[in-house]
């Protein structure tokens, strides 16, 4: 199964993982 | 039976005249329905090209939603004997890697079967909800993430599908042309009633219509109803947070200085198997796309380029405080069945499902006056996944 996001946000928003990684719910993936 | 084959009589009678009339009507009646429902389905159904090497045909070729339901049978319907249950449940966390310490019920004897042990919930301290502007709705592996651009989502390094295919679009129709790939299937707009959810019609909308003009007359009115004051205060800060500024926006339309990002985790079979709310958001629709259940391996994800816009998926349309939000669960051959907390009439993976590339609409702006929509808070469980 997959959980695809997709959203609008401002330009400098940042994403804070890489691909391939291992992630837990409630963890940071992307800051303003 | 030799005696009586050679010894019995037999006696002829002529069939009554009705019955035989009633007879060839019954029949001309079944041909005409069936070539009537073969003629309205090649109006309204169009089958998606799947375009990929031999494997996928192959795996087209299976009936995969029938085996994905024979699958949730299996594992939902029949229970283990107690004595088997530990030593499996260990195999299966020891094979999928499964962190059993995680778990909120670690007496393993008490899940009846693999559908329940799959659907297992957490201890409520081992997932701390990070304070950042979004975080993971799941346990999982990050695919890919990133901007989209033109329209389209890019879900393996150089493979791209249209956002339209993705979450549906106003016109409901897509065309084939010949020869191009399946980013353009497919969508006609099947829209439900569903108990007290009203029918939002067409993916463009206004968000003044979603707000009211005065964000401050919808708190006026569950004043009157006589909510609490401290509860309404605590809304009202949520609320503010929520609303953008009041203009038009669609899907493929952002506000200035702004721009849509995608993000894909897929979820392997041994990950925790609930989805949770990745940020504070107001759900304000959702839509089923009733689809294929072809694996989301990452291994099938590279060999089927449009395998997400393929498979039958609940997308969830809302907004958050920079506008446009949305979350999409994806399912997949073992778990075809999606469930989402606050839409307990969804039913996903059903026999009598649409038929494939169609969707059903359903609006949940009367879930709550104050946010005409569903408000969900970062770290909130929204749902899951289901075997079968």
């Amino acid at each position: 199964s997959t959980v695809v996001l997709v959203f609008e946000a401002p330009i400098d928003f940042k994403f804070c993982m890489k691909p391939g990684q291992k992630i837990k719910y409630g963890q940071k993936i992307g800051e303003v | 039976f030799n005696e009586a084959w050679k010894k019995t009589k037999v006696t002829w009678y002529p069939i009554p005249v009705g019955l035989g009339i009633a007879f060839i009507a019954f029949q001309h009646m079944l041909r005409v329905y069936v070539r009537e429902k073969r003629k309205e389905q090649d109006t309204t159904e169009f089958r998606p090209i799947i375009v990929g090497p031999w494997q996928v045909h192959v795996i087209d070729a299976l009936p995969l939603r029938a085996l994905s339901r024979l699958w949730g049978r299996i594992n939902n319907d029949y229970n283990l004997p107690v004595w088997l249950r530990e030593p499996f449940y260990k195999s299966y966390s020891w094979l999928f890697d499964c962190n059993l310490e995680e778990i909120e019920n670690t007496d393993l004897k008490s899940y009846p079967n693999l559908g329940s042990f799959f659907y297992r919930a957490l201890k409520p301290d081992v997932r701390p909800i990070e304070n950042a502007t979004l975080v993971s709705p799941a346990d999982g592996k990050v695919l890919s993430f990133g901007l989209v651009n033109n329209g389209k989502l890019e879900q393996v390094k150089g493979i791209t599908y249209s956002l339209d295919a993705f979450l549906g679009r106003k016109e409901g129709k897509y065309v084939i042309e010949p020869g191009k790939q399946i980013v353009d299937v497919v969508t006609s707009t099947h829209i439900v009633d569903e108990k007290e959810f009203a029918n939002v019609n067409g993916i463009t909308y206004s968000l003044d219509a979603l707000l009211g003009d005065d964000p401050v007359d919808a708190t006026k009115q569950v004043s009157s109803v006589g909510e609490d004051a401290s509860v309404q205060s605590e809304e009202n800060n949520y609320k503010k947070e929520l609303d953008v500024a009041k203009s038009v926006v669609n899907l493929h339309g952002v506000r200035e200085g702004n721009t849509l990002y995608f993000c894909v985790i897929y979820l392997s079979p041994g990950d925790y198997h609930r989805f949770h709310s990745p940020t504070n958001w107001v759900v304000e629709m959702r839509r089923h796309f009733a689809g294929e259940l072809f694996s989301v391996s990452p291994y099938m994800l590279k060999m089927l380029p449009d395998l997400l816009v393929l498979n039958e998926r609940v997308a969830l349309l809302g907004r958050w405080r920079y506008g446009f939000f949305s979350m999409i669960p994806v399912g997949a051959t073992n778990v075809g069945s999606i469930r989402i907390n606050f839409d307990k009439a969804l039913r996903t993976n059903r026999r009598e499902d649409l038929p494939v590339g169609t969707y059903t609409e359903v609006s949940y702006k009367k879930a709550s006056k104050l946010f005409d929509g569903q408000p969900l808070r970062a770290g909130d469980e929204m749902g899951g996944f289901c075997l079968g």
